[in-house]
């Protein structure tokens, strides 16, 4: 597969790549890969986002990133820079955030595909990958041709999420594809707690914690984990 | 297009057919179906609900249907009944629940044709079609192919699921599919409130009120508003 191949060539001044994933909507993918990102990138490391939601990107709200149009030179994107890390998203390439981007199937592999090409990310210690939900387009393109060195896998406590999360699972052994570990999102009275733990126990995969449901994340205008301490300590357990 | 006309003549038997979408996962959309359709049974109405996530299906499992396993009878498939309503999922069809279903979007509109075409509803009241997230296939063949009434957009105070639903809202003018109003799900402290009905005042869009965020929607053994009265006073007020 030519794609595939000259695409590893592209990436390969990116030491680690991590994808976030579930197959459940909600759970807080961009959540955590925003949060872990800003925290690198607070250490001083070299950290990137690639939001591959093409249809309903949220990685550049979540981050209230302020000069979002793209940059090219010499046909490469240049990522905006918000608290440090480097982000490509669709929207930056909408004319209005609102805007309904109406991509079947096909169009989402070209949109993916073209963005991984012609994005130069430089030289990064990390790059992050915000899924989208679903075991469709997006995450067979993603799996199938950017050689990540594993996934997050994030669900909240509750029997839906869980049982999507279990399908995620399945569907990255079916690829072949590395489960780095699950973390537990959400973590309260009203959703529960544990399900991501159990599901961590019976897919013999690593738990890497749990971050509690907290009204720190009502959009704060930085990532929760740079503003609120109990946040920055899950995170950092995670990390 | 012969299939929409196929679809229409097909689906005559329905007295009312109604989406209930949003761009972002996890707000609530089949939860809202759920509640919703078996409020109207438990008043005595014929009311089925057609799972159109294909990839990643939810309501048996919310509705905790015990015979999934679909009937056939002369190449038509006969719903599995739950609290008195009629379910179409492709769960039905899984050996195992946590089997990943890895579709592009070519095979997610045949399977989604093919389970409109050739189930037999019976004559029913209503047709609630939960939605998957996203503004990608399933939403552009259920729009373009099923000839609903309109929509019912759910979505959480938050920023994200308001940005994401306003981008359902203009994918649904775009495709000129009528929006018949808004329901706010998860209003809470954690979080906020007022969001959907913001969004209903700013898109000239009618506000079906809002569900508050409560512990009684945690794996319930039947609906929650057939479990609770608050949560049946919010879903009546709904309707
Ligand atoms: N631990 C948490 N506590 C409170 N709110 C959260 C938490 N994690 C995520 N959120 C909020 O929940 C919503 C969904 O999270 P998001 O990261 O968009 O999920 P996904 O990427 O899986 O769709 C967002 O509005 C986010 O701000
Ligand atoms: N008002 C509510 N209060 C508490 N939990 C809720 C509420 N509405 C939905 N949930 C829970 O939140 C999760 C996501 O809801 P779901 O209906 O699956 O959303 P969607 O269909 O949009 O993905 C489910 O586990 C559900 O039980």
């Amino acid at each position: 597969w030519q794609q595939k191949k000259r695409i590893g060539q592209h990436l390969t001044r990116i030491k680690r790549k991590v994808g976030v994933y579930s197959g459940k909507g909600g759970v807080g993918k961009s959540t955590v890969a925003v949060n872990l990102a800003a925290l690198h990138a607070s250490r001083g490391a070299q950290v990137g986002i690639f939001d591959a939601d093409i249809d309903c990107p949220n990685v550049l709200k979540l981050m209230k990133v302020e000069d979002a149009h793209p940059h090219m030179i010499e046909g490469q994107i240049i990522p905006a820079v918000m608290h440090g890390v480097h982000v490509i998203s669709m929207a930056a390439f909408q004319e209005k955030e609102d805007e309904a981007i109406i991509f079947r199937g096909p169009m989402i592999h070209n949109a993916l595909t073209q963005f991984i090409e012609i994005t130069d990310w430089g030289d990064l210690d990390y790059l992050y990958v915000d899924m989208p939900p679903g075991t469709s387009d997006a995450a067979i393109t993603v799996m199938q041709t950017m050689q990540l060195d594993g996934f997050v896998v994030v669900t909240t406590p509750q029997e839906l999420a869980v049982l999507d999360a279990r399908r995620s699972i399945n569907m990255m052994k079916k690829l072949n594809v590395p489960v780095l570990g699950i973390v537990e999102n959400m973590t309260s009275d009203i959703f529960g707690k544990g399900g991501g733990e159990l599901l961590a126990k019976e897919t013999g995969c690593p738990f890497f914690g749990s971050i509690q449901l907290r009204s720190a994340f009502r959009s704060p205008d930085r990532p929760a984990a740079l503003a609120d301490k109990h946040v920055r300590a899950e995170f950092e357990r995670v990390l």
